[in-house]
């Protein structure tokens, strides 16, 4: 993802 | 969320219990590589660190401190309470191999230079190759019981699910994670083989895996 976008995925 | 993504998710849940009791009511981690656990350990510990930066749902949390907590579990069944059943002979891969190159990717790689990322980066590597040992130990010894390849195939499942994600986010949200997914895609090659041997041996009745 984008820098910076939160990495909801586990 | 999607399906893909919670159906991913439950399976590797699945995957971790299955191997906690397969342990815990055998009393014996025979078979089981303890490099294998000790590295998803690792994986989850490096990836996890931002549940002390940010917050992003109920179920992210509580689901990251599961698997923290299940494979911290594991780790200790295997090398402290039943570590007289534990089979080092056995469980001989050079954990180095994976590491070093692992590392050296993730500072290579990586979507930013900050620790967090290179972290996250790192574990992201790491998972894909993580389950090697297992694999190893299994093709030394040419046989699993079929406990342990149940373990496997929904650990292999997860990371099938997982592709199956990213191509349903890709179309809907335009979502894209290039480290993630390739990673992912290579993952999920290494359990091919074994879903093949899965279906034609375990499937079909046997107790035990062997190789051919």
């Amino acid at each position: 993802c984008p820098i910076g976008t939160t990495k909801d995925e586990l | 969320m999607n399906v893909f993504r919670l159906a991913g998710d439950v399976s590797h849940l699945v995957a971790i219990i299955i191997l906690l009791l397969k342990i815990w009511r055998s009393r014996s981690c025979a078979g089981i590589s303890g490099k294998s656990q000790l590295l998803f350990a690792l994986v989850f510990t490096t990836r996890y660190l931002d549940l002390f930066t940010v917050y992003i749902s109920a179920y992210n949390t509580i689901m990251k401190v599961v698997f923290l907590a299940l494979s911290y579990a594991t780790v200790y069944l295997i090398y402290m309470r039943f570590r007289n059943t534990y089979d080092s002979e056995n469980d001989s891969f050079r954990v180095e191999f994976l590491l070093v190159p692992v590392i050296g990717l993730s500072f290579l790689e990586h979507y930013a230079f900050t620790p967090m990322e290179v972290l996250w980066t790192f574990s992201i590597f790491l998972e894909a190759v993580a389950i090697m040992p297992q694999l190893f130990m299994i093709t030394k010894t040419g046989e699993a019981e079929s406990i342990t390849t149940h373990y496997l195939f929904f650990l292999g499942l997860y990371r099938a699910l997982y592709i199956a994600n990213w191509v349903w986010r890709y179309h809907t949200e335009g979502f894209f994670d290039q480290i993630a997914v390739v990673s992912g895609v290579v993952q999920t090659i290494f359990y091919c083989d074994f879903f093949y041997l899965y279906v034609t041996k375990v499937v079909q009745g046997r107790s035990k895996m062997s190789l051919p």
